[in-house]
């Protein structure tokens, strides 16, 4: 049941150009392209070996080639019709496993020394002739492991001292490194850590999903190597084995852990926000977001822990998995998630410049609407009732949902909030005095008693 | 606490220790029935995890059991309302009010803005360091003088600015307040009454000589706690 195009990659929009003398290319035949990488695998009837196809999309015409892309004298072209299906074996410089079926092109030691020709019997007499063990593609002097040796592909060596050696060939997990959480892996790994092979993400066999290559065109979701689209813990993959849906690949982590190409911001984020590392923990309904350390009240697997470089501190709004925005759980039962597009898009809306207020600020007269931990204000008028008297004040100036100090507050502006946990709060403001606490104190003359003596009987 | 002695029965009905985990954490007091205020640096952010935290009323030592068990009264914390900026300060709201009782009482707030004359003699409280002078475990109590804004500067080498959201007390002695102690009270009495001043805050030494413990003026705030009961 395993499907023929698992043992291909796939390169879109491009044909290849061979010399004429020593390479086959089928006559084109209509069919569906799982027909063509079969035919291409079976190679009946074929007067050469195939190792690639060409198939064009717009004709279903499927043409089977003697070549590859790595064939001495064949050239790539940009050709919009057509897309080319390699076998991966003859394409790959890197093993699963003992490689076992390792089909590559080195032909040099660990040591660096050249490999005897397979059916040479010089300097170093052996029995794995080609003709042999045909199926271990004992070609030229190619390395190779035809006795399922555990150090992996090898060689009879040039060098009459040295009999065999094999030839460091790496593996495919550790051939590119990942960083953070693997977003952005693009190496060769095509096999989960259980050892199950990967499903091709644009096929929907065995499992049916949604992460097709062209829904995702950003995600590196090619041919069927392990990737990290939805910001889980590591790179992924759906799994050719019908009974398990998808597992984790173990892939080598780099040194340096840093993210590299994510750009951070703090007062504003950028594309979907991915770098955005500032200390916005409201939804735009004002809404405290959950910290990302607890479990209550929704319980979910982003430990700041499993995701060490997307800076999960607190309860602050981040965008862990490559959603739309950053984003958070909430403090609403009701709500798990929410995004926070209160957070303003870098260039978007200018980030707000740095405002202040001078004295206690009960003459400010600004437009910022926001708390110091970043909630909207809610508009004067719907808090008349606890405040008669100064919203009053303020509505005779229509002073809408900005910050404003009514009522004399020595420590600066501030404004109602529609958050049950924080009612009310002071404002993202700063007093132009660089020490607004230095108010002058009462005089000696005029100190006040902190004592109030109940009069009892 | 670091000198001094145990506190007598029924005196600090108004202490409150903080527990993180099964251990205390951080002094506070009772303010009012359901608020507890503190120092900020207690919790980790303005948006702790509290379901790590809880408060204990009524308690004298920390490892209470038996008849002395039956006073304590264990609540935890819904909100954490941070201070306005610079002042170190939170007011706690417990999930449930603090049921009054013999050991279990609030204690009253200054009047806003009012200043307590140097070298009063006032009490900071805790379960905190003792530094080895007795007492492990149980609510203590040093008397510290109120020791001005001018002279505390002069004695931190005017490294620290303290300006009128501070006071201080003591100095005179290797004695005052440790680690966990802070966010617990310094306390004056004027006849019967007896006023939360300050609030001891974290990171700023420990009970030495010539270094006077500086608090935040729970009086500079009066304003801020009042407008938070109110709202």
């Amino acid at each position: 049941k395993r499907h023929a195009l698992q043992d291909y990659q796939k390169t879109d929009a491009v044909s290849l150009v061979a010399p004429p003398d020593a390479s086959y290319m089928s006559k084109g035949r209509k069919m569906s392209v799982g027909k063509c990488a079969r035919r291409c695998s079976r190679n009946r009837k074929l007067q050469f070996t195939c190792r690639a196809f060409s198939f064009n999309q717009k004709t279903a015409k499927c043409h089977l080639l003697s070549y590859d892309s790595l064939t001495v004298g064949v050239r790539i072209e940009n050709d919009s019709n057509f897309d080319l299906y390699e076998k991966k074996d003859f394409m790959r410089e890197c093993i699963i496993g003992n490689g076992l079926n390792y089909k590559g092109k080195r032909s040099v030691t660990k040591s660096g020394v050249q490999c005897q020709l397979w059916n040479s019997k010089t300097p170093h007499e052996h029995n794995f002739l080609p003709q042999r063990h045909k199926h271990r593609d004992l070609r030229e002097n190619l390395c190779r492991n035809p006795d399922n040796t555990t150090t992996g592909p090898w060689c009879f060596t040039t060098d009459p001292k040295i009999r065999h050696q094999d030839c460091s060939i790496p593996q495919c997990s550790e051939v590119e490194c990942m960083t953070c959480n693997g977003e952005s892996y693009r190496g060769p790994m095509d096999h989960t850590e259980s050892g199950r092979e990967c499903q091709r993400w644009d096929l929907e066999e065995p499992h049916k999903h949604l992460f097709h290559p062209k829904r995702y065109p950003d995600k590196g979701l090619k041919d069927n190597y392990c990737r990290n689209p939805d910001g889980r813990q590591r790179p992924w993959c759906f799994t050719t084995d019908p009974s398990t849906p998808w597992e984790y690949c173990n892939i080598k982590q780099c040194d340096s852990d840093n993210s590299g190409d994510v750009d951070n911001t703090t007062t504003c984020f950028r594309g979907r926000g991915e770098g955005y590392r500032g200390t916005v923990g409201v939804t735009p309904e004002g809404v405290t977001c959950q910290r990302w350390d607890a479990q209550f009240p929704h319980r979910h697997s982003y430990a700041p822990q499993n995701y060490r470089c997307k800076d999960l501190r607190e309860n602050y709004c981040r965008n862990p998995d490559g959603r739309q925005f950053p984003w958070c759980f909430t403090t609403d039962p009701n709500v798990p998630v929410a995004f926070c597009t209160n957070i303003p898009r870098c260039g978007v809306t200018p980030p707000e410049p740095e405002e202040c207020y001078t004295g206690i600020g009960d003459t400010y007269n600004g437009k910022r609407a926001k708390t110091r931990s970043g909630i909207p204000c809610a508009p004067w008028k719907d808090h008349r009732e606890s405040n008669e008297r100064y919203v009053d004040l303020l509505m005779a100036e229509q002073a809408g949902n900005f910050c404003r100090n009514p009522d004399k507050d020595k420590h600066g502006p501030w404004c109602y909030t529609n958050s049950s946990s924080i009612p009310w709060d002071y404002c993202a403001l700063k007093s132009c005095e660089p020490s607004h606490n230095n108010l002058p104190q009462k005089d000696e003359s005029t100190r006040t008693s902190c004592f109030v003596h109940k009069q009892v009987r | 606490i670091v000198g001094g002695g145990p506190v007598r029965i029924k005196e600090g009905s108004w202490m409150v220790s903080i527990q993180r985990g099964s251990t205390h954490w951080c002094g506070g007091s009772l303010v009012r029935e359901e608020w507890v205020l503190t120092d900020r640096q207690c919790f980790s952010s303005c948006v702790p995890d509290l379901s790590e935290y809880r408060v204990w009323l009524g308690i004298s030592h920390l490892n209470e059991s038996g008849e002395n068990d039956f006073h304590r009264q264990e609540r935890r914390i819904s909100h954490v309302i941070c201070g306005p900026e610079g002042s170190s300060l939170a007011l706690l709201r417990l999930t449930q009010p603090a049921l009054p009782r013999e050991r279990v009482r609030i204690i009253q707030l200054p009047v806003a803005d009012c200043r307590i004359q140097e070298d009063t003699i006032c009490s900071v409280y805790g379960w905190g360091e003792t530094k080895g002078t007795g007492h492990e475990g149980t609510l203590k109590r040093v008397h510290l003088p109120i020791v001005s804004n001018e002279r505390c500067q002069q004695l931190h080498n005017r490294a620290i600015p303290i300006n009128s959201s501070k006071l201080c007390a003591g100095g005179k002695r290797d004695e005052g307040v440790c680690e966990k102690d802070y966010g617990g009270p310094l306390v004056c009495q004027e006849s019967n009454s007896k006023v939360i001043v300050g609030v001891s805050i974290n990171g700023r030494g420990c009970a030495r000589q010539n270094r006077p413990a500086i608090f935040m003026n729970v009086a500079f705030y009066t304003g801020w706690i009042h407008k938070v009961f109110k709202n």
